[in-house]
């Protein structure tokens, strides 16, 4: 464990904690893209699958966190689609995610570490992450604007994969560990967020409104 | 098991 993923995961967890307030705070999903919090389950659930096949008992850390990011992605999905579903913008919320999971399994069947279940799996899981935020940044282009709340949980998502390739850079220099697939994936992830994160950097942390077209 | 190489990051 190094710094940059201590803070990437922390960033991560945070991330997941102000969606969860924010729909809780204000009753309200309106801005959330239901599409892209159904692919982070479908990311944490496919990456960690692991936790259901052989229950090991919650003795570190990383059991529990799997299992918050599992539980929370879950719970955020039965607040959009059940409990608020009446304040969810379906209209805008248009992206067809199918156009993104056909593609990252196709993917994840070609271009892999080792072709059996599991690995695919977790393949699958790391291609789907990497575009699973774009319903999202879809979305704000369709309503024009981002809520600020939701302009900071945009933040702290893109930044936990942003701190991760830092962490693989460590990794590289100092442990001589290398996960291709989950460098490239996370290298394309972050650089979704780039137009975000310059709205972001130049309208957010001045106290305005991002509002699109720039 | 065969000790595949583990994915050690969440």
């Amino acid at each position: 464990m190094n710094i940059f993923r201590l803070f990437g995961d922390l960033s991560h967890l945070a991330a997941i904690a102000i969606l969860l307030l924010k729909i809780w705070k204000t009753r309200s999903c309106a801005g959330v893209s239901g599409k892209t919090q159904l692919l982070f389950a479908v990311c944490f659930i496919t990456r960690y699958i692991d936790l259901f096949l052989h229950f090991v008992s919650l003795y570190n850390t990383e059991k529990v966190m799997k299992l918050i990011y599992i539980s929370a992605s879950v719970f955020t999905c039965y607040l959009i689609f059940f409990k608020f579903k009446a304040t969810y913008d379906g209209n805008h919320d248009s992206m067809r995610a199918e156009f993104l999971i056909v593609p990252a399994a196709g993917l994840a069947c070609l271009i892999n570490t080792k072709f059996d279940a599991i690995e695919i799996l977790w393949t699958f899981s790391i291609y789907l992450e990497a575009v699973a935020i774009l319903p999202q940044l879809f979305l704000i282009s369709k309503t024009g604007e981002a809520e600020t709340i939701t302009s900071h949980y945009l933040f702290a998502q893109g930044s936990y994969r942003a701190l991760y390739i830092l962490n693989w850079i460590y990794r590289y220099h100092y442990e001589s560990h290398v996960d291709t697939i989950a460098i490239v994936a996370g290298v394309v992830q972050t650089i979704l967020y780039c137009d975000f994160f310059y709205l972001y950097i130049t309208k957010v942390v001045k106290g305005q409104k991002i509002v699109l077209p720039a | 098991q065969h000790a595949s190489k583990k994915h050690d990051e969440l």
